[in-house]
Parts: structure tokens; sequence; C-alpha cells
């Protein structure tokens, strides 16, 4: 169990937007 | 030499280990490939929201955030994709989303907010993630949730649109009630007719289609409720629609026959145990110009009535229901100008928009109930038919 004084992290999120754009099917994708 | 001994399930934490370098594999084989009527169909009902989940708590442990991100951003993406590429298909938008609400529930289950634990057990809360907190991420999924569902009710709205009106108007199930057909007649024609029409009975089959899959993929039942009643209003904003365009569909027996219709409906939600879900009051305003058609239509009474009565239509649409309706047989007349008069003036003062037609393309806000899950992560076993054995449980 993790010690309850040790906050966790943050992680920003990027929009759905952003993610699309950060295609990780890019390769596959193009002709 | 060791031996193989296969690790008690007691041992195991409820993670599941992986090569960065087989993030793409992993959501290829869950998700982009994995097909829900095939291979999913023997899956215990959020299966692959599980394993995703199980993979980013070992991302977690291990104090990676870039590994966290990039699972969540390829997960999603690929949820994405998928609904690109067979959006129209009812199973596949309905798999995913009770898939994305599954996951989306697991990260806010396990998140250690305390607001989010107390249904938990004492081994569930000690599978909360370790290092990262995600709930940025937890609205960008709650975000593509409300996409997919979008998507749901587009792609249940185009198998539904064709039936509502031959189901709920045309189609005659009351035999004998309408006065200018003989029954003999009417039955020779509508056996014709029939091999491609659609009739309440198409309409109830298909409904309990979309239900049973959406039960089969594990959907939310909250959510279900909101799904079947976005159906009803589909299909009451539809039929009255029609209604109020069509002289033809402005009679007494009309009025029987949708009121029929709407008690099948109805029975449908008792036999679902949906009867709360506020479908069936969407129904309301087709309901009231069912009885329009029927009540009587002729004393400064009845117009009193009449307009106690359709406080769920407007101005507009009583008028033009009065003005349609066509007496179909000898006991019954056509509405007076001078009642319809009266009625116009008693409703004067109505605060209301003069809108005659409903919007059919209106969507209820959606909203995702938090919905915990009593499965013991470290209990998850992952069938060898999905091809993930790169997966290692820890």
């Amino acid at each position: 169990t993790r010690p309850a004084s040790r906050p966790r992290i943050l992680l920003k999120a990027p929009t759905l937007q952003e993610m699309e754009e950060m295609n990780i099917f890019e390769d596959e994708d193009s002709p | 030499r060791p031996v193989n001994i296969p690790r008690r399930e007691k041992d195991f934490q409820g993670m599941l280990e992986y090569k960065q370098e087989d993030e793409l594999k992993l959501v290829k084989n869950l998700i982009l490939e994995l097909k829900p009527r095939g291979v999913a169909v023997n899956l215990i009902p959020g299966l692959p929201a599980y394993i995703l989940f199980m993979c980013l708590r070992h991302a977690d442990y291990v104090n990676d955030d870039q590994k966290v991100r990039t699972l969540l951003t390829s997960t999603i993406n690929s949820i994405k994709k998928i609904l690109k590429k067979r959006g129209d298909d009812f199973e596949t938008v309905s798999f995913w989303l009770s898939n994305t609400c599954r996951f989306l529930h697991c990260l806010k289950q396990y998140s250690g907010d305390e607001s989010f634990m107390k249904h938990n057990t004492p081994k569930q809360n000690e599978h909360c993630l370790s290092n990262f907190d995600l709930a940025e991420y937890r609205q960008v999924l709650s975000d593509l949730a409300i996409q997919i569902y979008q998507q749901l009710i587009k792609c249940m709205e185009n198998i539904l649109q064709p039936m509502i009106v031959s189901g709920m108007l045309e189609h005659e199930t009351i035999q004998g009630v309408s006065g200018v057909k003989p029954t003999g007649l009417r039955k020779r024609t509508s056996s014709i007719a029939d091999e491609g029409t659609y009739t309440l009975e198409s309409i109830l089959r298909q409904l309990s289609a979309f239900h049973s899959t959406m039960c089969q993929h594990g959907t939310d039942p909250e959510l279900i409720k909101q799904v079947v009643k976005q159906q009803f209003y589909i299909i009451g904003a539809v039929t009255l629609n029609n209604l109020l365009l069509r002289k033809d569909m402005c009679s007494w027996s009309k009025g029987m026959q949708i009121r029929y219709n709407v008690s099948q409906l109805e029975e449908w939600l008792r036999d679902k145990s949906l009867m709360m879900c506020g479908a069936k009051e969407t129904l309301e305003p087709l309901i009231q110009a069912a009885q329009l058609l029927q009540v009587k239509k002729k004393t400064d009474e009845d117009a009193e009535a009449i307009c106690s009565l359709c406080n769920c239509l407007s101005t507009a649409q009583i008028v033009k229901v009065l003005n349609l309706y066509t007496p179909v047989n000898e006991f019954e007349e056509r509405v007076s100008v001078a009642f319809i008069r009266t009625i116009q003036t008693r409703l004067r003062d109505r605060c209301e928009t003069p809108q005659l037609l409903m919007d059919t393309k209106v969507i209820y806000p959606v909203t995702f109930p938090f919905n915990p899950s009593s499965l013991a992560l470290e209990s998850i076993q992952i069938p060898g038919s999905l091809n993930l054995g790169f997966l290692t449980r820890v």
C-alpha cells in the first residue's frame, strides 16, 4: 500500500483533439 | 532445475507487465482487431477495459509517467479509430461505449480518491494507483464516452427511423376499427404490403435486440436507461410529426391504434423493468394527440377539456390535429371552424413557441454515474483467443 503522505503527481492530459494530432497510426494510415 | 509451478491467485497483484515496444501490439489485438461478434462474445463484460487498466497500473507501479501517457493516448486513439471505421455497427459502438465507461470507472475506483473508494474491498484499496493522479485523463475519457454515446444514438436512429411511421401509424393491428375499408380487402392488401412493411412487432423486436446487446456488453444500467429514453423520444417525435402532416392519420380509429401501440411500448418497458427511466414521459405529446383524436370536439365544455388535457402539445399542434381530423364513418363529424376558434381563444395566453413539428434530432444530455465493480483484478485471467501472450500477470 502506498504511504498516504506521498501525493500523486498530476499528469497533464492533452485534449481529445490534441491526442488525435499525435496520431500513433500515422505510418499505417498513410497510403 | 527450476520447476514451473503456476502461481496461486492470491500471489497476483492485479497488474499486467508489458514492454513499451509491445504497446502497439496491445492496442491492435485488444481494440483494433477485436470483433465484438466473434471472440468478444465469450469474454467477461468489460474485459478489454480491465486488461488496459491492469497494464496502466503496472506502468504507474514502475513510476514510468511516459509509459502511462502513451498507453492512455494509444488506447483513446485506437477506440476513436475503430469507431471511425465501424461506427455504423451498433454492436461495435455499444461494445466500446461500455468498455470506455468501465475504463473510466476503474480510473476513478482505483484513483485513491476517497469519494470513489467507499465500496472497495481492502484488497481493492491496495490496488489503487501509486504514483500518478489521472484526473485530467478521466475528463478526456469522459469526453470520449460522450462522443461514443452520440454515435450510438445516431446508429440506433438510422436503424429505427425507417420502422417508425410504418409500425406506429400505418400498420393496423386492431382489425375492423377503421370503417373505410372492408376487413377482407384490407387483409389481402396488407399481406402484400407486409413483405416490405415494418409493424409494431418489428419495432419491439428491434428495441429488444438493442437492449440485449447492451446487456451482453455489460453496459451500466443507468446508461441503458438513458439510451432507452432517447429511443422512445425518437419514436414519439417521428410518429407525432407524421401524424401532424397526414390527414389520413387523423381519425378516431388511428387514435385508437396509436393508443394501443403506446400501451405495447409501455408493456415492453415494464417487461425490461425500465418503467422509471423517463421513457414513457417522452411519449406524452403523442399520447395526448391520440386522445385528442378520440375526445368529443363540439361544445365549450369539450374545448375546456381539450385545453387542460393537451398540456404537452403546442397550440399550433392542437389546431393542426383539429383541422386535419377526418371522420371515417357516419357517427363522426368534422370539427367546426367555430370550435377551433374557441380553442385558439382559450389558449391565447399560453407562453409557448409557435412550434408545429418536434425536433427529432434532440439528444438528451448524457451522464455516466460512477459504477464501481466488485471484480477482483488479481482474479482476472486472459483468454488465449485474445493473442496477448506477451503480457505477464504480476
